[in-house]
């Protein structure tokens, strides 16, 4: 039989870094960016949403190595200052679940089934991203094991499929 | 020479759709997607972010064809009051632009790299998805063309490599 998904993954190495509040105008990412890839850091997702209307500011999320946050934090302080961010926000404990296949693409309901999937676990979305061929979602650490293993069933995937590699 | 980023590619046919201040609990997204998915929507970009402390609620925000959004908005129309969601928000002047390659997994600095040639021509990013091999930026629809320009000299592509499907 076809499957739209073909794996699922769970990564459960990093941790979430939110800048909140800065300024929402050209440049603002580009800084926080820079000043980390001049410190060689290596950054997973990177998800920034809806500007927040009343004061023209947004929040920029991104995902780093638990192992790289120290370093991180101090390379963003001076820049959370420069653009008078309300806050840099951690949260070490959460973990990145994905689903991945080329045949998503055209079918609007496995999104809608993924989440689905988690909230019978009773399991909060923290976060959520996307790309044509792969969905991922943040849950809390404890939560991984649990949400591969539901995923694993409402996707029909042998024991084999599982990919618990970074997703 | 080796290139991590091998395409740019520009989508200036979607709109974009948040379903503003929903609870931030187990079930909501699933609700929100389930319902598009029965009547059929195509869903592209799907962002949530990190969730505003004060009230536990949340944005999640969607793209969807420019044909779909009467079609949407009527789907969402009683799951956003039964939500209590303050708003739900659409723009449609936006353009979705993003890059390509995976060659960008190893790589730290080319995120920075497409944020600061979007900062360097006055572009703001309205919102941020990546995956592994594919970073995506909407930008008001305007900016499309000059974001593509840009980003083809940033990172050396040839002009054959514009892919101006869909991103
Ligand atoms: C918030 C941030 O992404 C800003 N809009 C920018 O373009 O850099
Ligand atoms: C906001 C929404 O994603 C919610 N956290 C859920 O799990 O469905």
């Amino acid at each position: 039989i076809y499957k739209p998904v073909t794996g699922v993954a769970a990564d459960s190495s990093q941790a979430r870094i939110v800048v909140c509040d800065v300024p929402d105008k050209p440049g603002v990412s580009a800084k926080i960016f820079s000043a980390l890839a001049a410190k060689n850091i290596s950054v997973d997702m990177i998800i920034q949403s809806y500007a927040r209307q009343s004061n023209n500011t947004n929040d920029v999320a991104f995902t780093v190595s638990s192992d790289d946050v120290e370093k991180v934090l101090e390379i963003l302080e001076p820049i959370a200052k420069e653009l008078q961010a309300s806050n840099v926000h951690v949260n070490d404990n959460i973990a990145k679940v994905s689903i991945v296949g080329a045949g998503m693409v055209d079918r609007p309901g496995i999104a809608a089934d993924m989440f689905k999937s988690l909230a019978d676990a009773g399991i909060n979305i923290k976060m959520i991203s996307t790309s044509e061929i792969k969905i991922s979602c943040l849950v809390d650490k404890q939560n991984a094991k649990e949400a591969v293993k539901r995923l694993h069933e409402v996707f029909e995937l042998g024991c084999g499929e599982i990919a618990e590699v970074k997703g």
